[in-house]
């Protein structure tokens, strides 16, 4: 890990800047001339590389672990596509009006139109306005994109206590962080809670636009991508 | 969990993921 890691007292933020996940590099498709074709293949491989990668990380999300085995898959089928959002939006921050996928697939709103992705790219683009504004830092991303798992609304839960414990200790994280900056942003953790229900229209808009690629046919997809899918509907 | 198999394995295993 390559990361440089700032210390800020707060031991749940510490360990999930730890385990955040160095960006992974798109694989860019061969397999066809025609380029919007190629950057969906590419786009979709890269996301499926991207939840593999997700699962190992939310294992070491302090208080994760201790879930049951039943609980753990319920959030991650729920809350994988925002947790996914956030870090294709947390890459997008500070390079206008390109989503970052990977350092090596950015696309702008010319080529989502063209490769079909024009809801996306303009609910994804809403969202990395907001936080661009909001100014968010590093700790901040860290911490929404583990409370974002941990507060996915996951139906069926065996052991809601527990994970509104998990909810808890992320809460807790957020609100020691914000106390510890200086100058203090009065209400700044309310703000960012506040941005957790665009995320999860985003996340919808995203689940919709992979649900029609699949639909189409044109753009296969790896089974993990698809059985993430299929919990969303 | 059948039909979800491959996160149910993913999550079970302690080491990194090998499985696409």
């Amino acid at each position: 890990d390559t990361h440089p890691i700032k210390t800020n007292g707060n031991k749940v933020i510490s360990q999930l800047l730890l385990t955040e996940p160095a960006p992974l590099c798109a694989t860019p498709d061969n397999s066809t001339n025609d380029d919007n074709l190629k950057a969906l293949l590419t786009l979709c491989d890269l996301l499926n590389r991207e939840l593999l990668v997700m699962i190992g990380w939310a294992k070491h999300i302090p208080g994760f672990s201790a879930l049951s085995l039943v609980d753990q898959m319920a959030l991650l089928q729920s809350g994988w596509m925002e947790t996914l959002v956030l870090s294709v939006v947390s890459q997008s921050l500070g390079y206008g009006e390109e989503l970052v996928f990977a350092g090596n697939l950015r696309l702008d709103q010319a080529q989502c139109r063209a490769s079909g992705l024009s809801d996306l790219y303009t609910a994804l683009r809403q969202l990395t306005t907001k936080y661009q504004q909001m100014n968010l830092s590093q700790e901040e991303v860290v911490t929404l994109k583990a409370m974002a798992l941990a507060n996915s609304d996951a139906e069926n839960l065996e052991n809601a206590e527990a994970v509104q414990r998990f909810q808890d200790g992320l809460h807790e994280a957020l609100q020691e962080y914000e106390i510890s900056q200086q100058p203090v942003e009065l209400h700044r953790a309310g703000k960012l809670l506040m941005t957790l229900p665009l995320l999860r229209q985003t996340a919808n808009r995203a689940v919709d636009t992979f649900c029609r690629l699949h639909l189409e046919g044109r753009v296969p997809m790896h089974k993990l991508f698809l059985e993430m899918l299929d919990a969303k509907i | 969990k059948e039909k979800h198999k491959i996160l149910h394995r993913l999550l079970q295993n302690s080491t990194s993921p090998v499985e696409l």
